[in-house]
């Protein structure tokens, strides 16, 4: 909570929004927000009513730049939005920058409003930040899917520590105070067709599979791609990264590190040029730069040039010396040229016709000081691709000094 | 994930601006310049602590990473007034 802990000292708290963002319809926008009041009033015994014109306890506007509070906002990204603590005047005043690209869902390049009104909100019931990653309190955006969002437990334990649990027959807000727009219907008024407040249940995660041991003789990959330096071997929701600066294996997770892309790649190729890993998962492929996912991502992989036939890739590595990708599909490969971004003539041509030894599924490429690892099952070819000779077959998990 | 190299100085003219605005980090026109790098350190050690980062005190990748997230504007110190 923010020092003092101040919070609503009743339980009829007023709101209005002042403006909209032209990136949103305007019902949409008071639907978020709407639904985001929802999630605390459900666990509260708060009620939320909208005005629509005069002081409300909390004036909900967008802005950008300067602002008039002396907490300028800083253009697209860095700070989203902000809110004040319960209090007069701009106390519990909600205000988000225009210059972000809000949405109604979760996309790839933009920010939900739903998640930051229900963040923003949360400090003008009197929360502060949380440090448990994944509560909606703490501080940092995650895109994360909303259709039948839940509140966090740790967040349901701060509010309630504010105002207590919901009395049983408040628990929905139900009433719209006067002034009010004869022609409008107010989102207040809408929650009552809801069903009974279900009781908050914590959501168990999907059981992920224990990450197998670093020198499993039986381990294979998903994909596998350098970065920045780095290599970095996929399988599901894990991640091996190996480091030239530091001895040992550090083990990551895909959320961890790009939270908003589902685990489970098929493929991934670092061009370094651009400082670009892209990702490939089913029939889409995302471009990452570091942890940033870029604009205009996921795009379908037949963008690249594939037919419609081919649904998802096995395994792809980027060759920097010719600007080349070659991508990998059951018994056959494609290279496309990055310079004129589209597929060399005469391809697919047969894995085994250009590489002999490799009659196989791939499952993952790697391209290391101009050498071409395939990965297939628990084995791994190493190839020069220069004399197009097969030097050695090791194990796949030969780069973790097992 | 390891830096991209030439962009050390305006990491750490971001890094003081990050602190000032959420971690309560005011420049202080100490004549000892190792005692203003310790608070800063200090801040960098309270901000890496609250986001469960290793607590080195240092400016690293991660941290800095960490810091460069879209987030909400409300600083994560209860000093806010």
């Amino acid at each position: 909570t923010f020092p003092q802990s101040p919070r609503w000292k009743k339980e009829d708290v007023t709101y209005r929004i002042l403006n909209y963002t032209p990136d949103m319809l305007q019902a949409d926008v008071e639907e978020a927000i709407a639904k985001a009041f929802q999630l605390w009033s459900s666990v509260t015994p708060l009620r939320f009513i909208r005005l629509y014109s005069g002081q409300a306890d909390i004036m909900i506007s967008f802005a950008a730049g300067f602002h008039g509070d002396f907490y300028s906002f800083d253009g697209p990204g860095g700070t989203l939005a902000h809110a004040y603590p319960p209090g007069n005047g701009i106390g519990g005043d909600a205000h988000f920058d225009e210059d972000e690209n809000w949405t109604k869902f979760t996309t790839y390049n933009g920010y939900n409003l739903f998640l930051v009104a229900a963040h923003e909100l949360g400090h003008s019931l009197g929360l502060g930040h949380s440090n448990v990653f994944g509560a909606l309190m703490y501080p940092i955006y995650m895109a994360r899917d909303t259709r039948d969002y839940k509140l966090p437990q740790d967040d349901i334990d701060g509010i309630q520590a504010l105002y207590g649990p919901p009395r049983e027959s408040s628990a929905l807000p139900t009433k719209a105070f006067p002034p009010q727009e004869p022609t409008e219907k107010t989102p207040a008024e809408a929650p009552t067709e809801m069903s009974p407040r279900e009781e908050p249940t914590e959501t168990t995660p999907s059981k992920t599979p224990p990450r197998p041991e670093d020198c499993d003789p039986h381990l294979t990959f998903d994909a596998i791609t350098t970065l920045r330096g780095e290599i970095l071997f996929f399988k599901g929701s894990y991640v091996w990264r190996k480091s030239p600066y530091f001895s040992g294996i550090e083990h990551d997770t895909v959320s961890l590190l790009w939270p908003s892309l589902a685990a489970g790649f098929d493929a991934a190729y670092e061009i370094d040029k651009k400082d670009q890993v892209i990702f490939f998962k089913d029939n889409q492929y995302w471009a990452v730069s570091g942890y940033t996912i870029e604009l205009g991502f996921p795009k379908p992989i037949q963008n690249l040039g594939f037919p419609t036939s081919v649904r998802k890739i096995d395994a792809a590595l980027h060759y920097q010396n010719t600007n080349k990708t070659y991508f990998f599909v059951g018994n056959k490969y494609w290279i496309f040229n990055e310079n004129t971004q589209s597929m060399e003539k005469g391809y697919p041509r047969k894995i085994a016709a250009d590489f002999r030894g490799l009659g196989h599924r791939v499952d993952a490429a790697l391209q290391k000081n101009g050498h071409f690892y395939f990965f297939s099952g628990s084995n791994q070819y190493e190839v020069d691709i220069k004399k197009k000779k097969l030097i050695r077959v090791m194990k796949s998990n030969s780069w973790f000094n097992c | 994930f390891p830096v991209v190299p030439e962009k050390e100085k305006e990491d750490i003219q971001f890094a003081k601006k990050y602190l000032e605005n959420f971690y309560d980090f005011k420049e202080k026109n100490s004549p000892f310049k190792s005692k203003h790098l310790n608070h800063m350190a200090d801040k960098i050690r309270e901000m890496q602590s609250f986001f469960g980062l290793e607590v080195t005190g240092e400016l690293n990748r991660k941290t800095l990473d960490m810091m460069k997230q879209p987030r909400c504007g409300i600083p994560d110190v209860r000093s806010y007034s």
